[in-house]
């Protein structure tokens, strides 16, 4: 289960806190999955107390207040992320923190699907962990995704990249697959990445501008010692 | 592949300056009695000391919503979002446990609300939210929560420092392997303002939250 609560002594209206709230949640915990199952109780609250306001001060308000609003709600948003993102890194068991990055979608709904469905398919997750560069099965989920768009996947548009993270010594990404053409393996660079914690595997859908991310890990064999004996 | 063990995760909590946490907030933790294990911290409070506080809440797209998800989406409802304080349960989820894991939530509702007026000298009526975690399908050891609230528990460890956010972490914990929290400051208004955040989570992870009303998944 994924609960968490967000404090601030900013002051901000019931109505305004939900709307960035919402927003927030859309782009932070709504874009994580370590093992693809929803629970009963997922909750996230946010208090805003206006405390750091003077008495009088009114609060910040969406429609009163435009700007202050959208710097709140971004704020919100990257500080909802980086909570987020401490889940995935604690995944039962999880030995990698993987991005998931999907461009050139017709939607930002689009983009998100894509990423969910490779960040939750159990084959990919496993190849994770055996560090293994197994980039059909990310190509397969692409393509078994049902765009909320109705936009089909073009086979002949979609490439496939890993990208190291920010620490490694080599930040150059290893192209995969190019408009849906393998390119020629190069299995130790592949290694080289994907030995490391964290990884980002890129697609370019080739369909439109919008993108998205999604955050998530392997599927080691701790996850199952754990979650086969947990209600005792 | 052979197994091999999962890396410790202890280096991603760090202790943060008690001048990072926002003004005007108080916690609490302690051991209820949830967890098996004793002194293992299971239950927690937060409390708003300034009189117009607002909350909004995002809450699980799962049909079968949990007895403290449905209590605090009503609260949210009836009190238009002005609400400051929440009560939060780790070991027991109170999920599909009927009619009396509704009564039960209301009552962690109502014996922080009444904590509240205490300590901060007001009236009013439901002003606290309600989260629970943990195993699905048991009842909470109800008389034990309430207890520690209204009792020593909670009140002899109430505080605004860096340990006492610490304490609340952890009584969110299942099998998370460390507490979460950061802070952050920021500029608004020309002014300074605090965000604190805590979560949970390490398994049955994969979140489909909307505000309070939306359909079910």
């Amino acid at each position: 289960t994924l609960l968490g609560v967000i404090a601030t002594d900013a002051g901000v209206t019931p109505r305004s806190l939900q709307s960035a709230l919402t927003y927030a949640v859309d782009r932070s915990f709504n874009s994580i999955s370590v093992d693809g199952d929803m629970s009963t109780n997922d909750t996230v609250i946010a208090f805003a107390n206006g405390a750091a306001f003077g008495d009088n001060e009114p609060e910040i308000d969406e429609e009163t207040h435009p700007e202050e609003y959208l710097q709140f709600r971004d704020e919100l948003t990257s500080f909802a992320t980086e909570l987020a993102s401490l889940v995935v890194r604690d995944g039962e068991g999880a030995t990698k923190f993987v991005t998931v990055t999907v461009e050139g979608a017709p939607t930002y709904e689009d983009a998100h699907k894509v990423a969910s469905t490779i960040s939750t398919s159990a084959l990919v997750k496993c190849a994770l962990y055996g560090e293994d560069a197994n980039w059909g099965r990310i190509l397969c989920a692409v393509g078994y995704t049902s765009l909320p768009s109705g936009t089909p996947i073009d086979p002949t548009r979609v490439s496939v990249s890993f990208v190291p993270d920010q620490g490694s010594p080599n930040r150059s990404p290893l192209q995969l697959l190019t408009n849906g053409e393998p390119e020629p393996a190069d299995e130790e660079r592949a290694s080289e990445i994907l030995e490391r914690e964290d990884l980002e595997i890129r697609v370019q859908l080739g369909l439109g501008k919008e993108s998205a991310n999604y955050y998530t890990c392997d599927f080691s064999h701790e996850y199952v010692t754990i979650n086969g004996d947990y209600r005792s | 592949n052979m197994p091999r063990p999962t890396p410790s995760k202890t280096h991603l909590h760090q202790p943060i300056p008690d001048s990072h946490f926002p003004q005007g907030y108080i916690v609490s933790s302690t051991h209820a009695g949830v967890k098996k294990k004793a002194g293992v911290l299971d239950l927690g409070i937060l409390l708003s000391t300034t009189p117009q506080t607002s909350g909004a809440a995002c809450f699980t797209r799962n049909a079968f919503k949990a007895a403290p998800v449905q209590v605090s989406a009503e609260v949210l409802k009836s009190s238009e979002g002005r609400v400051r304080s929440l009560v939060v349960n780790s070991g027991c989820a109170n999920a599909v446990t009927g009619s009396k894991g509704l009564k039960d939530a209301w009552a962690m509702a109502a014996s922080t609300d009444a904590l509240g007026r205490e300590l901060t000298q007001s009236g009013g009526g439901y002003e606290t939210l309600v989260m629970s975690t943990g195993v699905i399908g048991q009842h909470l050891p109800i008389e034990k929560i309430t207890n520690a609230i209204s009792g020593e528990g909670i009140k002899s460890n109430l505080g605004l420092s860096f340990g006492h956010w610490e304490g609340l972490a952890r009584a969110f914990m299942t099998t998370d392997t460390f507490p979460k929290l950061r802070a952050r400051k920021f500029s608004v208004r020309g002014k300074e303002v605090k965000i604190t955040g805590i979560d949970k989570g390490a398994g049955m992870i994969h979140p489909n939250m909307g505000p309070p009303g939306l359909p079910h998944a």
